[in-house]
C-alpha cells in the first residue's frame, strides 16, 4: 500500500512539477523529540524510469511523521510548542556553528548533537548570525530527536543597532536574500527535526523580506487545522 | 554506462592564492594544470575555507590556539585579493548516450568562476545557495576532466575596530553571508570572512530525466490513526524527445530484523 507507480509524460527540454496521489498510512509509527518517544523514520524513495532508457534518476530520504504546532502564549509571551498534539517543555541549546573555519564533518556533527541529546535537551536554536545548518546537521538532529529552530541571516547588531549604527535595511540585495532563503528551505524542508523558521536574531527583517518570508512560508490551506470557531491554526 | 547518482569530490584538491599564479582558468584546465602540491600550490580543504586551507598547509597558525589569530592578516588590511584563491582538482567520468552530468556546489562563499576543460561558467554571489551546472557537453571524451574554481570573498568584508565589537564595522551585513565573521562578544574576527568552497562539491549522473527537490509533508486524522503522506517533485527532461516515464514512490520502515514492510 505504500508503493505507487505513475505514468508521466514530460515534454522535451521542460521541467514539470508533479504531485503524487497521497499515500495512506494506518497508525504509522510517529517521530518524537528526545525524551518523548522514539525517533522513528521511514525511508521514502522516488525513482524515475524512462521508456527506452531505464532508470534515469532516484532519490531517497529518511522521513518522520510528526506534527509540530506552536503559538505565542498571551499570558507569558512565550512560545508554546506541541508535538503530535502533546505539549513539550522546551529545553534548548543555542548553536552558532561547529567550527569557525567551517571544518564541518559528519563525525563532529554526530558527536555535538548526540551530546546535546545526552544533556536532555530537545531543541537547538541556530543563531541568525551564522549558518543555515547543513543537511548532515539535520540528519543527526532527526536521529537524536533534537527539534531545530532555524533563523535566517539577520542580526540586530549588524542590521539596525551597534556603534556606529548599522544599516537597518538588511543586506543590500533583498532579492538575493530571498533567493538564498528559498533555496535553503528546499534543502532542509524534509527533515522531521525542522520545527520553526525565524526571520532573524533579535530583529525583524526589513518589511519586504519579512513579508515575503511570511507569505512564502505559510501553509497551503490543505495543511491547516481549524478549531471549533473556524480560526485556522498553522503548523509545519 | 556510468552509474546513476552522486560522487562527492572531497579529496585531492589543490589551492593557490590567485595573485601567485599568472595563468588564467582556461590555461589551468587545459595546457597548464598544476602537477601537484608544489609551491605555490598547496593541498586544499574542500569543503572548507581559504583560512582552513592555509592552516592545513601550516602557512598560518591555527587561529583558535592562544593569540594565534593576531598573527594572521585580516582581509581589511590585506585586501580581498589576498584571500581570493584558485581551487583545482580532476575527476574522471565517461558517460553513455542519453546520460547527463551535473557539477554541483552546495555552497560557496561568496562568488566564483568555474573552469572545466577550458570552459568558463560564472557562479553568482550569495553564501547560502546551491549551484548546479550541466556540464555534459564540456566533458573530456578521454575521461579525465580538469576543474578549477576561482573563489572571491564577500563583497563587504568590512574592517575590525581596535576595540572589537559586535559585527565589527557592520559592513558584512550588506552581503548575504555569515555575520559573526567580523567578530562578536564570543568570537574573534575570522580573517578570511569564511571565504571558500565551504560545503559539498559533487558530480551527479542522471539519464534524460532528473528528480529535483522533492517535498514531503503529511496530514493527520482521527487521533493519528489515518495519516497521509503528500509528495511533490520537479521532474526535468534534459532530452530532446518527449520522455515517457514511470515514476515510483515507496515508503518503507526498516524493522530490527532488517525486513522492509511494504
Amino acid at each position: 500500500e505504500h508503493l505507487q507507480t505513475i505514468h508521466v509524460s514530460i515534454p522535451a527540454g521542460k521541467t514539470i512539477q508533479y504531485t503524487f496521489p497521497e499515500i495512506f498510512f494506518y497508525k504509522p509509527e510517529l517521530w518524537w523529540p528526545n525524551g518523548m518517544g522514539k525517533q522513528t523514520m521511514y525511508n521514502v524513495s522516488i525513482a524515475v524510469d524512462v521508456k527506452g532508457y531505464g532508470e534515469s534518476d532516484s532519490w531517497s530520504q529518511p522521513y518522520g511523521f510528526r506534527k509540530i504546532t506552536s503559538h505565542i502564549d498571551s499570558k507569558t509571551g512565550g512560545r508554546l510548542f506541541k508535538v503530535n498534539d502533546q505539549p513539550i517543555f522546551i529545553r534548548g541549546g543555542n548553536w552558532i556553528l561547529s567550527d569557525g573555519l567551517l571544518r564541518l564533518s559528519r563525525r563532529r556533527y554526530e558527536a555535538d548533537i548526540k551530546f546535546h541529546a545526552g544533556m536532555n535537551l530537545n531543541m537547538i536554536r541556530c543563531w541568525g548570525g551564522a549558518l543555515a545548518e547543513r543537511p548532515e546537521f539535520y540528519h543527526y538532529c532527526d536521529i537524536y530527536g533534537l527539534l531545530v529552530w532555524q533563523e535566517f541571516w539577520i542580526t540586530g547588531d549588524v542590521d539596525g543597532r551597534g556603534d556606529p549604527i548599522s544599516n537597518p535595511d538588511g543586506p543590500l540585495d533583498h532579492e538575493l536574500f530571498l533567493l538564498c532563503a528559498r533555496d535553503t528551505v528546499k534543502l532542509l524542508r524534509n527533515h522531521p527535526s525542522l520545527a520553526l523558521w525565524v526571520g532573524g536574531n533579535e530583529q525583524v527583517p526589513p518589511p519586504d523580506i519579512n513579508n515575503a518570508l511570511k507569505n512564502e512560508l505559510q501553509l497551503h490551506p490543505h495543511f491547516m487545522e481549524f478549531d471549533e470557531i473556524g480560526t485556522s491554526t498553522q503548523y509545519l | 554506462m556510468a552509474e546513476i547518482g552522486k560522487i562527492v569530490l572531497d579529496s585531492d584538491w589543490l589551492a593557490v592564492r590567485s595573485t601567485e599564479v599568472q595563468l588564467n582558468g582556461t590555461q589551468l584546465t587545459t595546457t597548464h594544470p598544476p602537477t601537484g602540491p608544489n609551491s605555490p600550490w598547496m593541498p586544499a580543504a574542500v569543503p572548507g575555507t581559504v583560512l582552513g586551507t592555509l592552516v592545513k598547509s601550516n602557512v598560518v597558525p591555527d587561529p583558535f590556539y592562544g593569540l594565534n589569530n593576531e598573527a594572521i592578516l585580516d582581509i581589511a588590511v590585506s585586501g580581498r585579493e589576498y584571500y581570493t584563491f584558485w581551487f583545482f582538482t580532476t575527476f574522471e567520468h565517461k558517460l553513455s548516450r542519453n546520460q547527463h552530468l551535473e557539477l554541483n556546489f552546495r555552497a560557496i562563499n561568496y562568488s566564483a568562476e568555474v573552469y572545466l576543460n577550458g570552459h568558463q561558467m560564472v557562479l553568482p554571489k550569495g553564501m547560502f545557495r546551491r549551484h548546479s551546472l550541466d556540464v555534459t557537453s564540456l566533458l573530456n571524451p578521454g575521461g579525465r576532466n580538469l576543474l578549477a574554481v576561482l573563489v572571491h570573498p564577500p563583497e563587504h568584508p568590512g574592517s575590525i575596530p581596535s576595540e572589537g565589537g559586535q559585527g565589527g564595522d557592520h559592513e558584512i551585513g550588506k552581503d548575504v553571508a555569515t555575520q559573526y565573521v567580523e567578530g562578536w562578544d564570543w568570537m574573534a574576527p575570522i580573517r578570511d570572512r569564511n571565504t571558500g568552497i565551504w560545503d559539498e562539491v559533487s558530480i551527479y549522473v542522471t539519464g534524460p530525466v532528473k528528480i529535483i527537490d522533492p517535498h514531503l509533508a503529511s496530514t493527520f486524522f482521527d487521533n493519528y490513526k489515518r495519516v497521509y503522506l503528500h509528495a511533490t517533485t520537479e521532474l526535468q527532461n534534459k532530452g530532446t524527445l518527449v520522455a515517457e516515464c514511470d515514476v515510483t514512490i515507496q515508503a518503507t520502515l526498516d524493522t530490527k530484523e532488517s525486513f522492509c514492510l511494504v
